[in-house]
């Protein structure tokens, strides 16, 4: 069982390095607190945004957590890839230059894999194929306006 | 693979029957703030039996029935109980041009993607249905391809299309905050449950 | 002491029901779990979006509610006003629409104190008087670069 | 009255002295994720005295001192405590105007509001000074237009301007988040503490 875990973890690491290097031009990995008994251990989300000192996520600005979190989910996303992912609202933190990065990388990824996200967010909706519209319509009822691109 | 099409019928902010059609590649969905982009995501996620009602935001699972549809049952002696039902399309042609060089028998197939002479369908559906009766108590029932079927069974079927419960593969609107405020333990058991 | 509570609540109620009808075109209210001894009863923003039936908090839409508890800080704020303000990206779950009403209402309190606002979203900038840019120069070390608008 | 300027001196991501100016009505803070517009507040917030530790992110208050003046401590001898500073200047002009035409005796004023002659000065400014030495002891002093003074003067002198702890005027980054996810007997404490 420890084995399949440090299989998983190994993978998972070089994922996420990989990951929040392209999201935000610095280095991150994953720490365990306890590599003795990892089973038992917690795990800590390393990261150090460009520039910066290495720091634990308790210190980062609430964009910075936003993007090491979403690079977390996104190395579990590649261990185990799925045909379709679904993502509501996940660039709300960050500012204008990191949704583009984040925009950038779902675009090549939905070469392999389809991808439905919900956004409010400018660079998010232009870099798309297509955007669903949906709107409350008469009496609170959701209506979904299809929109060619 | 790619999931061609979900018909929400009376569930949470849709009234009636809305179909959505969807493409592969990248979809946004946008909208006014409660105009129901996240309960597209919801009907998914109910439909494949991937979350609890309380993930769906719900407190109980009768409260996903349309709101306006609840009225109608307290009518004059009109229809007793309400439906909600989520049916969710995927395109399987790519696995079927797979499929059609392979006998039925050696293929672990999916239930429900051959039609009745053997032939690969490129099509294949999942419902949900939740039926609620006038005093509040409910049925909830999963169908492939038509078939009634068990959440374990659907779930087994998902699982050879690699679409796994704890997957993470639908990331709602908040868990990236929950992912931060988590303790250290519960972030290792994540990698834990994918080992 | 129940007196000053009861006081303080219903102006704070009032307050609430105008800023939330103009923050969001619907009616909304403070309700009482416990109206007999409210200094033990719990407080609920109820509300009910433009054309909605009345919802509680818990089954709103992630804008819904931030633009609910909005109304309630404000509300609080207008009870007791002060020399200036300060907001924290409080506009970042809410649409472009509701970020643009948002951005008015703060633009007319403006005129009667001091509103010291961070945002990343394009409304709250255009209708501020003027913009302060922070950037991360060499080293981490913060920057602030003064815009004149 | 509005706030004229925030002086900060090795606090949190600003080393060395950075004045940043402000003016009456509208003004917004931009910037990229991580730049330091949030740590502006908690400069107004450290000041001021109107939040914890905590509230400003930080586990002790020796966190707070900027990282890069850390390692300086450790030289070669060099010197062995660091300083974090903040001064908040206030304008008072329009205030000002009133007291003019009355006494100092009169007038309940603020410490530190009129000049050698009793003339109303225009500004009034707040300091906030943590020395941190080596071993990791720290004081922290508090000062009115230059005289030191302790917190619960402050408090009194900022009530008179309409500034309270309590007051809700600075909303920080998850706050509007956690007003939705506190219960509702929380919520109306909040209430309670204003009346
Ligand atoms: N004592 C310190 N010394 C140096 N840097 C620090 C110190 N304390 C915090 N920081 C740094 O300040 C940065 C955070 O700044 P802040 O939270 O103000 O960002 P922000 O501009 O609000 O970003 P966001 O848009 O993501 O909210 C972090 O990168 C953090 O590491
Ligand atoms: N059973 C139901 N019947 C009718 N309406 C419902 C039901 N359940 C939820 N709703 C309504 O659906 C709306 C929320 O929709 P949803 O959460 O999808 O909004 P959203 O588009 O994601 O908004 P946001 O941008 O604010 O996140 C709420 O106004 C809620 O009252
Ligand atoms: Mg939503
Ligand atoms: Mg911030």
């Amino acid at each position: 069982r420890q084995q399949a875990f440090y299989e998983a973890f190994d993978a998972v690491d070089r994922n996420f390095q990989i990951i929040f290097a392209e999201l935000s031009q610095g280095d991150g990995r994953l720490q365990l607190d306890d590599p003795e008994s990892p089973l038992e251990s917690g795990l800590n989300l390393v990261a150090h945004p460009k520039g910066k000192p290495v720091q634990r996520l308790a210190s980062m600005s609430g964009g910075e957590k936003s993007l090491t979190a979403l690079s977390f989910i996104f190395a579990l996303q590649r261990y185990r890839p799925s045909p379709f992912y679904a993502f509501d609202e996940v660039d709300m933190f960050l500012d204008g230059s990191n949704v583009e990065r984040l925009a950038k990388m779902v675009k090549q990824q939905a070469a392999e894999a389809q991808f439905i996200v919900v956004s409010l967010r400018r660079p998010t909706i232009e870099a798309s194929d297509r955007v669903i519209g949906v709107t409350q319509a008469r009496g609170a009822q959701t209506q979904v306006l299809g929109v060619v691109l | 693979m790619y999931i061609k099409q979900v018909e929400i019928t009376n569930f949470k902010s849709f009234g009636g029957t809305t179909r959505v059609p969807l493409l592969p590649g990248f979809t946004v969905v946008s909208g006014p703030n409660g105009s129901g982009k996240s309960n597209i995501l919801d009907a998914l996620l109910f439909a494949l039996g991937l979350s609890s009602s309380k993930g769906m935001r719900a407190d109980r699972l009768p409260d996903l029935v349309n709101q306006s549809q609840m009225g109608k049952g307290q009518g004059k002696g009109k229809r007793s109980t309400v439906e909600a039902a989520v049916t969710v399309t995927f395109d399987l042609s790519e696995e079927a041009a797979l499929l059609a060089t392979v006998s039925a028998e050696a293929a672990e197939d999916l239930p429900g993607l051959r039609d009745a002479d053997g032939q690969p369908l490129s099509e294949w559906t999942v419902t949900r249905k939740l039926r609620v009766t006038q005093q509040g108590t409910y049925t909830s029932n999963y169908y492939i391809g038509g078939e009634p079927c068990t959440l374990s069974e659907l779930h087994q079927s998902l699982s050879k299309l690699r679409i796994y419960p704890e997957g993470y593969n639908v990331v709602l609107q908040g868990d990236v905050t929950s992912i931060i405020s988590m303790n250290p333990r519960e972030r290792r058991q994540i990698v834990d449950e994918l080992a």
